[in-house]
């Protein structure tokens, strides 16, 4: 399985539809500080289901909808759709949040529950407890785990 | 079950040794289940030092020592993504041509994204996707780059 | 006595502000006593942008705060001397002139000392000393080199 | 007044005697990975009196002393001198340590002890919550601190 596409809309700063696309090889994301870069990570876990606010950056989950700028009216909804391949098929696993707290996630195209996002990524390393994302700050965090945390990540690769 | 468990840790220590080795030129490590803490212990040593407790690392060697972890990880069970956020950061040059060498090969089994201010970490990248605040606060895509291989 | 606490308050407040709106290019920024907490409150809001929450800030923008309430200390009572161990790490390069341009008027106050593995960085000291461990495990001084002004 | 001179001997990875000048302007220390740039800070840390070994990335004090390499044997005495200078005279503080466990600090020659050092700072910014030193991965703490924490730094520029 591989990541192919990725689409924001009014996601943290995002506030226009944003897509990218990703093809074989190394990719990298640049740009001046406070731009954007990070928010993009931030999407991905959210968009895998994470409800935890420090791990966000954020107090409260509205804190994710792109809240205005001097130009612009914040919006009331943010969407963070990932798209994946494998040799057979094609999948997009969607989450969207209102700003009257309603959240719902989809899986190519179908609302479901969270519970069946996390048991279509089971065994592929990408869960919540994943080793494939390091957020910003956080390289030395496999040094510094408690044993036990290290030992969930072996679980993961299992 | 405990059994898939200790062979998932022998084959990521195994891959462990073997990126340590790398990335510190010669250097060791290992992986070891503690019973008492029902814990991972991790050890890293780089070549020609004697290090008795892993807090004596720099924060350079600590960052060597955490990728070679990733790329074990990645190598015994390849996710569908991996992204690292300015990863590159604590590296001084050699050891970030090290790391980008070894990434080259992860990325034919795993969708590699790096968010990177280092010139050599935008070098190796097949697309390079730039990111600017042109209008206050938005967010937006501004270029992308295919490098001519 | 609490009297010169926040008569030393507002003049670290009033350096800050001023160095928030340079480094942040027009940005606003404070610091407030809390009697709930009887502690120092501290916010900074980069040009352009609406920030509710200190959280929200970007790496490096968290950063460029942390070196503005730096420079506002050592400019209300500078130090004999001033360490920083890779604080240019999170900024991107216009960003770290910004504050490579305050520095160089602030090391007229204090002893600026900088460990770093930035070009620019390098480029703006008047004395550089390179560390090696040639022999393994000890390390020695190898080079000076004075900037010819 | 200002910093002029600094001096170690076994402290650390610096094995041998070392002697850092520091001439107006801005200095910069570069070098590899584990060269010992960051041992430099924890010198200066560890010679004004610090105990923590968290602050000094040490489990007991002796492991400042130097422990021995492929072809050095372990020291039994580490050694830091900090050398100071104002419009009329110069200072030295020395702080110095045996495989013992004996401490000893020196204010301009003299054996003092450790409340006499940081007399000798009070008022300069310099002492154990100073704002003056910066360890690596630690630019962002002043935005992280609690608010009591950062009182404490607006009190020592008082
Ligand atoms: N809900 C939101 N609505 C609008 N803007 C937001 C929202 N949440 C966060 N932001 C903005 O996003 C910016 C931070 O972006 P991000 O952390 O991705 O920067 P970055 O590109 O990673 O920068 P650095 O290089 O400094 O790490 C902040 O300035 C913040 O104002
Ligand atoms: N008591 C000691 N005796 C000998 N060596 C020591 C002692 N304490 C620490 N070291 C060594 O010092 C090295 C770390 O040095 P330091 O943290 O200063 O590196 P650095 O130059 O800052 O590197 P980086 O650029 O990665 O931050 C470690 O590799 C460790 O082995
Ligand atoms: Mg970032
Ligand atoms: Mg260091």
């Amino acid at each position: 399985m591989r990541l192919v596409k990725l689409e924001l809309l009014g996601f943290k700063s995002f506030c226009d539809r944003t897509v990218f696309h990703f093809s074989e090889g190394i990719t990298s994301i640049v740009g001046p500080n406070g731009c954007g870069k990070s928010n993009i990570i931030d999407a991905i876990v959210w968009a895998l289901g994470e409800r935890g606010t420090k791990a966000l950056r954020i107090k409260e989950m509205e804190d994710v909808i792109f809240h205005g700028s001097n130009g612009r009216k914040g919006l009331n909804i943010a969407e963070v759709t990932i798209f994946l391949v494998d040799d057979k098929n094609e999948y997009s696993i969607r989450r969207r949040l209102f700003r009257d707290g309603t959240n719902e996630y989809f899986l190519n195209g179908k609302s479901v529950r969270l519970k069946d996002i996390q048991d279509f990524f089971l065994g592929t390393g990408i869960g919540l407890n994943t080793y494939a994302i390091i957020e910003q700050g956080r390289i030395e965090s496999f040094v510094q785990m408690k044993p036990q945390e290290r030992k969930i990540l072996i679980e993961e690769a299992g | 079950s405990r059994d898939v468990f200790f062979e998932t840790l022998d084959r990521v220590n195994d891959y462990y040794k073997k990126f340590i080795n790398k990335l510190f030129q010669g250097g060791e490590g290992y992986l070891k289940y503690n019973p008492d803490t029902d814990g991972i212990e991790m050890f890293a040593q780089p070549s020609g030092k004697k290090i008795i407790r892993m807090e004596m690392l720099s924060g350079g060697e600590k960052a060597l020592a955490s990728v070679a972890l990733l790329f074990a990880l990645i190598e015994a069970n390849p996710p569908p993504f991996c992204f690292m956020d300015e990863v590159d950061g604590p590296l001084d040059d050699a050891n970030l041509m090290y790391v980008l060498e070894t990434i080259k090969d992860l990325s034919k089994k795993t969708q590699v994204i790096f968010i990177t201010h280092n010139r050599l970490t935008m070098e190796v990248s097949g697309t390079i996707y730039g990111i600017t605040m042109e209008e206050d606060g938005v967010s937006k895509v501004v270029s992308v780059r295919l490098a001519s291989f």
